[in-house]
């Protein structure tokens, strides 16, 4: 994933 | 983090413990797909491999853990606890479950952010998410009485679904670069499918009567 696209979710 | 996104993980986090609830202190799984569930210990352990690679904050490692092992722990004891394993209705859950995945993967390999083991594993969690729940809406359907405990079990999830849209719609608007379409797609797909459930579940409320779904 790029810088400020993570996959943040659950 | 917004408030959709902590209201949706605590609707999913709810929706786990009030099925942990009926199999511990009921001791039954009546109304429950085992389906369904084992394909949901297959999603979080396909999402959540990055467990080890990518650190997000306390509170993402724990709610992956607390999500991998509920799952997992939910087959167990549908499969091998003495009395739950007893209540399972085993004749009515008869999807074939493992069709869905072939499609998934392939779709996966297809359509993913970057081909790698991780991102494919992630896109292929995202789709099998999607579609997941359709054994237990089969099963519902298929059983003429369902109880409260299994009721709110899919509101709940139906909720958690419903206030992820919201947080992608809200963090789309406030965040850079924050574009996911897989995510938005097959969660959307995802919600879709719950509709209809929600449907009968509210006018069955409206009216206070038991929920029965036609069938």
């Amino acid at each position: 994933p790029t810088e400020g696209n993570l996959h943040d979710e659950l | 983090m917004n408030i959709f996104r902590l209201a949706g993980d605590m609707t999913h986090l709810f929706s786990v413990l009030v099925l942990l609830l009926k199999i511990h202190t009921i001791k039954s799984c009546a109304g429950i797909s085992l389906k369904t569930q084992e394909l949901y210990a297959i999603v979080f352990t396909t999402r959540y491999l990055d467990l080890f690679t990518t650190y997000i904050s306390l509170y993402n490692t724990i709610m992956k853990l607390i999500f991998l092992g509920s799952s997992i722990s939910i087959v167990w004891y549908m499969r091998h606890h003495k009395v739950v394993r007893r209540s399972y209705d085993k004749d009515q859950d008869t999807f074939r479950h493992y069709l869905l995945m072939l499609p998934c993967l392939l779709l996966a390999l297809l359509i993913n952010e970057k081909f790698t083991f991780l991102e494919v594993m992630w896109a292929f969690s995202l789709y099998l998410e999607a579609v997941a729940i359709l054994p237990q809406l089969v099963l519902l359907q298929r059983t003429r009485n369902i109880d409260n405990l299994t009721g709110q079990y899919v509101l709940l999830l139906g909720a958690y679904r419903a206030l992820y849209v919201l947080n992608w719609i809200y963090r789309y608007f406030t965040e850079e670069n924050y574009v996911h379409w897989i995510t938005w797609v097959s969660g959307i797909v995802q919600t879709l499918l719950y509709a209809d459930f929600f449907y009968y579940y509210f006018q069955s409320w409206k009216n206070n009567v038991k929920l029965q779904l036609p069938a």
